[in-house]
């Protein structure tokens, strides 16, 4: 795809599709959006993140994800909708000119490559990454259990052949250590936002202990105004609350490492399947989940724009 | 490349504490398979699981000899996997 205009955003992609996509927003955006490698995957392909800024040096950031759970197939789509969307508002919407014109965005869009190729060619509902784990016939490792925050404890597998398995030790992922490794660097990021599906729920920290998140008032605030924004659009119905009051207890979670490393307006999402669908959503909801999970984000990032520590 | 011919996706909503415990005992059957897609945390949340057809059988008896109320809400995932395949070429060309 050569043109933006000529892009379906209400259907799947490949990575390579989207790879190509990027190249074209960073081409459409010059001033606005570039593409950064911030490491390899375990099959060596490459971990891109969209960076939306309009200048400055090391300004206070945002970070958004999705495609951490390669089956989860709604949240690359949405992921590369959303930042059409952010690029495109730019200069449209205040709000989003106003957070672009003091902030920068940082947006990985497939952060599980390997589980990504391995779902279009080999096993559409594959989870994990594609790293083997010697002395097991099984593959993989879930990034989201592969955290340096409660690793290991219950609520993550020390079986490789779980689709929970939380790896050998904390950040064996080059999936998940070149993210850990980009926002220490960074050191100025103030809203991490993880986009997966699907339980239609909005959470914050923590997943690894019941000890209530410092920040859990104003958190429990947000996620309730971003849940009604989210609502307003087409009824979605979200719970929200602490991953571990709201879901279960899931140990070496990633926005329980961010929110340690000091990232209080730390996030995930589960999208929705307002339908039967699960993991097979139909690409006709591809649109309906980015426009309402837009209405959510916007509240985080305005709030995290305004409320800077 | 894996089917998933014959695999079907229940829905469970718990009605207590101890459905909540039996599903948890149906995930940890390894030989079972049974892939939870939504996993059984609250009463009010349903659970979502797909069970491979050489499990069927063993999980809805499972299901059924503890009175743990069940629906159908895929009947055959590979039947849709080809949909999303040929929606996907389609919108390609």
């Amino acid at each position: 795809e050569r043109s933006i205009s000529t892009f379906d955003f209400g259907s799947y992609h490949t990575m390579e599709e989207i790879f190509s996509w990027m190249d074209t927003l960073v081409e459409n955006h010059p001033n606005l959006v570039s593409k950064l490698q911030i490491g390899q995957s375990f099959e060596d392909r490459p971990l891109y993140v969209l960076k939306f800024s309009t200048g400055g040096s090391n300004r206070s950031a945002i970070w958004l994800d999705t495609g951490t759970h390669s089956r989860e197939w709604i949240t690359q789509a949405i992921g590369v909708w959303t930042a059409n969307k952010i690029a495109e508002e730019y200069g449209q919407d205040p709000s989003i000119t106003a957070i672009l014109d003091s902030m920068d965005i940082f947006f990985e869009v497939i952060v599980n490559p390997d589980g990504f190729a391995f779902t279009h060619s080999s096993n559409r509902l594959w989870r994990k990454t594609r790293s083997l784990n010697p002395g097991s016939h099984c593959i993989g490792v879930d990034p989201n259990r592969n955290w340096d925050a409660g690793f290991g404890g219950s609520g993550s597998s020390g079986n490789s052949c779980s689709d929970t398995y939380r790896g050998p030790y904390a950040n064996s992922e080059p999936e998940v250590k070149s993210i850990v490794d980009f926002v220490k660097s960074h050191g100025n990021i103030k809203a991490f936002v993880s986009i997966h599906s699907y339980s239609q729920l909005l959470l914050y920290p923590y997943g690894y202990t019941t000890t209530p998140a410092p920040d859990q008032k104003e958190l429990h605030e947000i996620s309730q105004k971003a849940v009604a924004a989210l609502e307003s659009l087409y009824g979605t119905k979200y719970k929200y609350g602490s991953i571990i009051t709201t879901i279960y207890k899931a140990s070496g979670s990633t926005i329980d490492w961010t929110y340690n490393q000091g990232i209080k307006y730390s996030f995930t999402f589960e999208l929705r399947d307002t339908g039967r669908y699960g993991f097979l959503l139909p690409a006709t909801q591809i649109v309906p989940t980015a426009e309402e999970t837009w209405q959510a984000l916007k509240v985080i990032i305005l709030h995290a724009r305004d409320n800077l520590y | 490349k894996q089917l998933f011919v014959g695999d079907q996706v229940l829905r469970i909503t718990p009605r207590d504490e101890e459905q909540i415990s039996l599903l948890k005992v149906l995930g940890e059957q390894e030989d079972l398979q049974v892939d939870f897609w939504r996993h059984p945390t609250s009463l009010s949340h349903p659970a979502d699981l797909l069970v491979p057809f050489s499990s069927l059988q063993e999980v809805k008896s499972f299901l059924e000899a503890r009175n743990i109320p069940y629906s159908i809400i895929m009947e055959d995932v590979q039947k849709l996997l080809d949909e999303e395949q040929k929606n996907m070429t389609k919108s390609r060309r």
